[in-house]
């Protein structure tokens, strides 16, 4: 799985 | 993007100014608590640390600069340049009391358990509490100056918008957030008594004050 989870929101 | 999370950015980037500029233009911090400022800080911080590491949008980063370069602003305001307004007594809220037990919480539940993500939760969950020390600074002050209360209504109703945006994303993007999600809730109902005071009460044209 990914180590980064992109977060889209402020 | 929709509409409740573009009004909720912009409710919480209003809320950040009148901050601001409420100190700026009385040249005093009275009645604002140092310690939430502080924490707002390191929530921006933790959180948006991947201002290195990933791109998402100009409006993206834009945002989270302008959110940082505030937060560090209103400290600076509040401790440096307008020290001697402070009101240290009353904003005796032990902060350690949610930073340790945040800290702790955002290792053990997170989405994966790397560096750049607990810091993430971590502020996600410090987020939610970090308004605390000032709701508990005006319960212990009793009141609050009218300007004040406008800045707790736009910054509590960002999360609150922030809410009816995930109802939306999880309709029509099948996006589902579950730390964002429930620390949202937690946060939002943390102003629920405050939004009750700010409707009945200020709207009315009356100060925020409480009965001794």
């Amino acid at each position: 799985h990914a180590l980064e989870i992109p977060h889209d929101e402020l | 993007m929709n509409i409740f999370r573009l009004t909720g950015d912009l409710s919480h980037l209003a809320a950040i100014i009148i901050l601001l500029l409420k100190i700026w233009k009385s040249r005093s911090c009275a009645g604002i608590s140092g310690k939430s400022q502080i924490l707002f800080a390191i929530v921006f911080t933790a959180r948006y640390l991947d201002l290195l590491t990933s791109f998402i949008s100009v409006y993206n980063t834009s945002m989270k600069v302008i959110y940082i370069g505030c937060a560090y602003a209103t400290v600076y305001l509040i401790y440096a340049k307008f020290r001697a307004t402070y009101d240290g007594n009353h904003d005796s809220f032990r902060v350690e009391f949610l930073v340790v037990p945040v800290g702790g919480l955002a290792v053990l539940i997170n989405h994966t358990f790397s560096p750049l993500e607990i810091l993430w939760t971590f502020s996600i969950y410090l987020e939610s509490v970090a308004i605390l020390p000032q709701l508990f600074m005006i319960s212990k002050t009793g009141e609050a100056e009218t300007i004040t209360t406008h800045y707790l209504f736009c910054l509590g109703m960002y999360r609150t918008l922030y809410l009816f945006n995930w109802v939306w994303r999880f309709y029509f993007e099948g996006f589902f957030d579950m730390i964002a999600i429930v620390a949202g809730l937690v946060q939002t109902v943390l102003y629920c008594d405050f939004f009750y005071l700010y409707v009945t009460k200020v709207l009315k044209g009356k100060k925020l004050s409480l009965p001794a």
